[in-house]
């Protein structure tokens, strides 16, 4: 039971880690094109 | 975008052993205990990566929205050097006002007499351009530049790059000769009156006889102001008088200590004008064609 909603628990940290990964990589696309504009 | 993670590697493994419903004779060794140890320590190392990851959203973050502020600013600005250049077409667009109220035509002067406001002056001004400067003294805050040649004073202003004001000339035989002439004091040498003229004269340098007159100089040039230099074949050549004819009252600084002996009577001015005017229409031959035979119509008729 302990270790089923270890994994559970494992799933969910582990897919809100993937979506921030993403969040950041999409703001460093941000960051880059505004940066290049300025220059 | 590499940060090092790999979240899926062990997870995947612990998954994997249990979803498959049977579990390997190894499997069965490893207690429960060191398998939740494992899941622990996972959700630890994921967690501590999400956090990272969250804390670089964060900063980065901050640093795009300080890059948008900056962004914003110099755009701000450039909308403020185009409301600058607008206000230039405006300077511009006051300047062929002058030029349209003292009855210039289009044609001759359809160039701005302002070269600051002006970014094309190639462009815009075809008039031969030449520049001479002149010591004063500087306390001496009238801007009279003796160069042998009378003009009529039509405007006055002040101009961003310099404290004093520019005194806007045109030659006194206007509109048929195009002459003009801007003065100012040097800004590094305000001992110095720069004067910019447009245009060659197609007259005669002496002055009429009745202006000679009126001349509190006759002959003679104002021993305050000696030239300096001349830049080109400007007008420099100071020996007959000039009279300068206040048209417009002047707006600059300090004209009300203007020297008295340049001042003349109103009469005066209207003597002038009235001579003026004939001197022209006598000089253009069709009036006086039509002038000689109105008078010999009316001899005719009289007889």
């Amino acid at each position: 039971e302990e270790s089923g909603a270890l994994v559970e628990e494992l799933n969910r940290v582990n897919e809100e880690n993937k979506k921030l990964t993403e969040m950041l990589a999409a703001m460093c696309e941000s960051y880059n094109a505004l940066q290049s504009q300025l220059t | 975008l590499d940060l090092n993670i790999n979240p899926s590697h062990n997870t995947i493994k612990v998954l994997k052993r249990e979803s498959s419903g049977k579990l390997a004779d190894s499997d069965v060794k490893v207690p429960v205990k060191q398998e939740t140890g494992a899941l622990l320590e996972e959700l630890n190392r994921i967690s501590a990566e999400n956090k990272k990851l969250t804390e670089m959203l964060t900063v980065l973050c901050e640093r795009y929205s300080s890059l948008q502020n900056q962004y914003m600013e110099l755009v701000s600005r450039n909308s403020g050097s185009d409301a600058t250049a607008a206000t230039s077409k405006k300077r511009k667009a006051e300047c062929e006002d002058y030029a349209t109220m003292i009855g210039f035509s289009g044609k001759a002067e359809s160039s701005c007499s302002d070269e600051d406001s002006c970014k094309k002056p190639k462009d815009c001004i075809k008039a031969k351009i030449s520049r001479a400067y002149v010591r004063t003294n500087p306390s001496d805050n009238s801007l009279i530049v003796r160069d042998g040649y009378q003009w009529r004073k039509y405007g006055q202003k002040v101009t961003r790059d310099n404290p004093s004001p520019r005194a806007y000339f045109k030659c006194s035989f206007a509109p048929s000769c195009p002459v003009k002439k801007k003065v100012q004091r040097s800004a590094e040498d305000p001992s110095i009156l720069v004067a910019t003229y447009e245009g060659e004269h197609n007259h005669e340098q002496h002055s009429p006889p009745a202006l000679s007159s009126l001349s509190p100089n006759n002959g003679t040039s104002n021993p305050r102001s000696a030239p300096v230099s001349s830049s080109s074949s400007a007008p420099a050549k100071s020996s007959p008088p000039t009279v300068t004819l206040e048209l417009m009252k002047p707006t600059g600084l300090g004209n009300d200590t203007q020297n008295p002996t340049q001042q003349v009577d109103e009469p005066a001015i209207q003597q002038i004008l009235v001579q003026q005017m004939a001197a022209s229409l006598t000089r253009d031959p069709n009036f006086t064609a039509a002038l000689a035979s109105a008078i010999s119509g009316k001899v005719l008729d009289h007889k």
